[in-house]
């Protein structure tokens, strides 16, 4: 029964789209049937899986701002098992038409309920900030996946993430939760990189993923391939390190 | 005559605010008199020059939404010559306040008016969004930098920066033009580096320095001890890039 996981971060940079991209294609790659939503204007998780945005119709804006059924706008991708819901520069435009609409925080978890029982897993790409776009998402979403980059500046959000989280929790979506705290881009030879790790597992325990996403290269390359890196190079460090970690958000499951 | 230059990119993560601190430093070192405002709700340049945010009353805030003169909140940093305009967590609902107000793109540029005699550059530093306050920064200023990270992501997002940056010039501030665009976080081993750097070249010709920032561990240290790199580690490769940098940008009186 979809379970549906937002990647959100307001701090730029940090991995969000390469994590919602890679962990998509894992789950899918490993049997599950899957869905992946660009919230994002700039489109990146829509290029990740190889999609060429120029030639869209009709993306995730339409969906949201003149109310297109979801399944109108969905694509197959090169992943077997993976679906994904596009989107274009159009979708700049959408928080302000959004802004004066009645419940203008769940226009994206309405859209999603129609066809969120074909899915077993749904992955939403948000951009790097908590306007009204990412707190749809927050609002759509059973469960948080948050990626800290493991660098001094990245630590400065998280205050500012964790006050908006308990805010949409309050006013608009009761049983969110930050399921996974995810640390990326880790170069383990520099000293400042085991700091941020070490404050950010002090701060949020458990819910760091033992999994730790090394800085690798060929994750870097492959969105210029159109590809997911478990597809363009399965037995990099990177495609390793994501498909540990889409185990363990599969293992959710079972903790209900 | 206060020269005023916004740092701006949508695209998270790719170094504005690196820029932002390090120019505006490098600049005051050779004598200038700078000011560094901060219009990101994240504060990171506020950290960046040493700023204790928990500390600070009155910010960038508190000018924009309130109407505080702008001289009510500018701070010395250790830097010799630069000033600061303090951005804390109230920012992040400015944007929402703000966007009921007449003319509520141009509250930036007239909170600037009143100081900008007193100093010869001042850097803005924006958040990764073409929202509210990116715009009022683009309004308020006489030229853009752009930087751009040597990653595929990174040549997505420029179309759309491009459609504001003309939208803002037509309608907002006729005179604004992108200066200088600035290729950043460069790892010269690697092949995706050149391709995107060729790529930018092309695309933006002479606009594009001929000062490639690379990626080097000081510049990312430098912020977890408050300082710019200039002061923490001034014979580092990202010192001298951004301190040649800096001195384009000074050159650029000359033209007028
Ligand atoms: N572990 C990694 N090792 C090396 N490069 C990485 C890694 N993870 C992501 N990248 C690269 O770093 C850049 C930033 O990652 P990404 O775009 O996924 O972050 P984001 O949080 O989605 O950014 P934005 O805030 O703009 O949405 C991208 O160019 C990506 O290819
Ligand atoms: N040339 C470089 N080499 C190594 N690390 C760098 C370099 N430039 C910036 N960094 C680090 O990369 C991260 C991103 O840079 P920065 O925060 O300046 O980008 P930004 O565009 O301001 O991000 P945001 O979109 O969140 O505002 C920071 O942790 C910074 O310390
Ligand atoms: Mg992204
Ligand atoms: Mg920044």
């Amino acid at each position: 029964m979809g379970l549906v996981y937002a990647v959100v971060n307001q701090k730029g940079g940090v991995g969000k789209t390469t994590t919602a991209v890679n962990v998509a294609a894992s789950v899918a790659l490993a049997g599950r049937r899957v869905l992946l939503v660009d919230v994002d204007p700039q489109g990146n998780a829509t290029s990740g899986v190889g999609i060429e945005k120029s030639k869209l119709a009709n993306s995730v804006y339409h969906v949201l701002v003149d109310d297109l059924p979801m399944e109108e706008v969905i694509l197959r991708t090169s992943v077997e098992g993976l679906d994904v819901v596009p989107s274009t520069l159009d979708l700049a435009g959408a928080e302000i038409e959004l802004m004066t609409r009645i419940s203008r925080e769940q226009v994206l978890k309405h859209a999603i309920e129609p066809i969120r029982q074909r899915y077993d897993y749904i992955f939403l790409d948000t951009p790097p900030s908590l306007g009204l776009l990412t707190v749809n998402c927050l609002t759509a979403c059973d469960r948080a996946i948050v990626p800290i980059q493991c660098e001094y500046y990245a630590l400065e959000g998280i205050t500012q993430l964790m006050r908006t989280v308990d805010l949409v929790r309050r006013r608009l979506n009761p049983t969110l939760r930050i399921a996974h705290v995810l640390l990326t881009m880790k170069d383990p030879r520099l000293r400042l990189a085991q700091q941020v790790e070490e404050e950010v597992r002090a701060f949020f325990g458990d819910v760091v993923s033992p999994v730790v996403i090394p800085r690798n290269v060929r994750l870097s390359e492959a969105p210029s391939f159109g590809m997911p890196v478990v597809l363009y190079d399965p037995k990099s460090r990177g495609a390793e390190a994501y498909r540990q970690f889409a185990l363990e958000v599969m293992s959710d499951d079972s903790q209900g």
